[in-house]
């Protein structure tokens, strides 16, 4: 129980590594246990360094840093055990344009050898997906689904000005 | 394998029968506040993930369907199916086409509702959804599918309880 | 005791109301109590209904209609005993552009009788507010603060495109 | 009365001691992911709510200390002012203008740290602090600060959580 646990920790954690510099182009980040001897009776804990700073604890971090390792945590499980399907609903959420163009970026690359749906009401995000599904309600308090919707026309997203990067 | 289309009749705020394609690759999905987004991810966990009503946001499995919205009658079942394109046989089907239906009706029993699976249109069972999903390793229990909240419950959440996500892996 | 909390109670309710009714541009929502007779005992259930739809379950609504649901009952705590000083950190991280622009709204309206500071990196909220102050890091690690920052700078920003309301 | 300005030094990430200036109204701030916006909030926090480090993303009270970034030495002590404009005299000083100052520093004792309070640059205390704040209706506690995470926070508590905010009220 153990061993397997043991190995299960160091293939997530090396996942873990590559993704976080990724995802925080240049930081680094590692997965500790706290209890070494007897990984079971203890925690995880999640250290992470954003690029030119200092490493503090998980929870002195920005909002957009912990949501950035705590993704980074996410692509590292999965790509533990890959899957021929993915969803992601709005995990770009809490992040800057900059760093969600990076998640976009990343996910773009892994939907080559997978298929990726990602929720999402960020221009930066839908920009780089091959193929836009909208989805709209009219006053009748029912869904319908709009092919090709114009992203121009989802100016009540957020979005990165269509001008901008 | 990939996902090929889903469609979804009076599940959640989906009344009308509603068919959604999808491609191979990269797809987002985007629209206002509260238009059915995450609905759309309820419904693929709805067929693939059988055994926990509190993946999809519902108290009880009639939540699920379709309750009138403004001024319309509550149906009595919904229906979701997820059609699959199975060439590299990673489903244990012997098809190139692999379509998962699950329907709740209503219903006067204890439970207040009947749930059926169908594989292909023809009855099938949870048993062997559960069986035909292990194959294709696609789980509703693992972090393939990412719900809107996962990100901050992840940060929040104790080093014990990041742990515990490690031993489920195991 | 019991009078008390229920004046506080029947006060907050009558703001919650009026603020969800305005936040949401046409829903309706209140506050329930699990037990009347003794509040002390039970819970507080907030009830919500989107405009155009039916009255469902808290968590049964979107990521969105939850949070301005939060916010309406922030707000209305605050009118309940009003301060000459608000701070508001990314209370607009969940919402559409039209619900952003209504908060912002708000917010504007309510700033004539208080000081607010909002943080956010949406333009349609920047675009609402009096004054802007930008915060940055460079590569050293250590903050500075830019007055008059220029949006268009911004674009690493969520914000709606320049040229969209 | 309004807040006037915030003065910063070897607060958290404000190695420099930085000056923002504000004026009435609405004052939106704004950055990148990591540049400091929610430290400006606890900056405020840290001189208006002495009673709470949890307030302020903080295990102990030297966190609050510029840590030294990427390569400087890290700082002993962290001081931040908050000037308010009192012409109103709701801050129940006879002055236009007053300035509360807290400085928090290093030190060998059991604490690890020692807490200075400062009114007008006169010599202080944290029970000064309170009354005189208390007197103005600024208060760390309440929902007048909407911290980051607090949306969710509210989203995510059980019924009876939600109760107890308005307990504290009464
Ligand atoms: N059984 C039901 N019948 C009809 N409508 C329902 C039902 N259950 C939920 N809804 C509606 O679905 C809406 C929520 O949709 P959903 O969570 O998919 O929104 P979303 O597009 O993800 O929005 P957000 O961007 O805010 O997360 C709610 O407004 C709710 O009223
Ligand atoms: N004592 C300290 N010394 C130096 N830097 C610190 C200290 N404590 C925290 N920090 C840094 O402050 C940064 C967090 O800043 P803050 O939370 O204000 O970001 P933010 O602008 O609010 O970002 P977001 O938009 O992601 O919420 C972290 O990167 C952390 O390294
Ligand atoms: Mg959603
Ligand atoms: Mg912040």
């Amino acid at each position: 129980k153990k061993v397997g646990f043991l190995k299960i920790f160091g293939g997530i954690n090396e996942n873990f590594k590559k993704t976080f510099a990724e995802l925080s182009a240049g930081g680094d980040a590692e997965l500790l246990l706290e209890n070494e001897e007897d990984p079971l009776s203890g925690g995880l804990i999640i250290k992470a360094r954003p690029k030119d700073k200092k490493v503090v604890r998980m929870h002195a971090l920005s909002g957009g840093e912990k949501s950035l390792t705590a993704l980074s945590f996410i692509f590292a499980i999965q790509a533990h055990e890959p899957s021929p399907f993915y969803l992601l609903d709005e995990v770009d959420m809490f992040l800057d344009g900059i760093n969600a163009e990076n998640v976009a970026k990343a996910v773009k690359r892994s939907s080559k050898n997978a298929q990726f749906i990602q929720i999402s009401l960020r221009k930066v995000t839908l920009k780089e997906s091959d193929h836009i599904i909208g989805v709209t309600m009219q006053r009748d308090g029912m869904s319908e689904v709009v092919f090709k919707p114009n992203i121009g026309d989802m100016a009540d997203n957020p979005a990165e000005p269509a001008d901008q990067p | 394998m990939y996902l090929k289309e889903i469609e979804l009749e009076n599940f959640k705020s989906f009344a009308r029968k509603t068919r959604i394609p999808l491609l191979h690759g990269y797809t987002s999905v985007t629209g206002p506040n509260g238009a059915g987004k995450s609905n759309v991810t309820d419904a693929i966990l709805f067929v693939l993930g059988p055994k926990s009503s509190r993946v999809i946001r519902a108290g009880k499995l009639t939540d699920l369907i379709f309750n009138g919205g403004k001024d319309k009658k509550p149906a009595t079942e919904c229906k979701v199916s997820l059609i699959f394109s199975n060439e590299d046989r990673l489903i244990p089907i012997d098809s190139n086409i692999v379509k998962l239906t699950r329907v709740v009706r209503v219903s006067e029993s204890a439970d207040g509702y009947y749930s059926y699976f169908y594989v292909n249109d023809r009855k099938s069972s949870l048993g062997e959804f559960d069986s035909l999903l292990a194959n294709a390793r696609i789980s509703a229990d693992g972090y393939n599918f990412v719900q809107q909240g996962d990100i901050t419950r992840i940060v929040e959440m104790s080093n014990l309880e990041r742990r515990r996500i490690l031993d489920d892996i195991a």
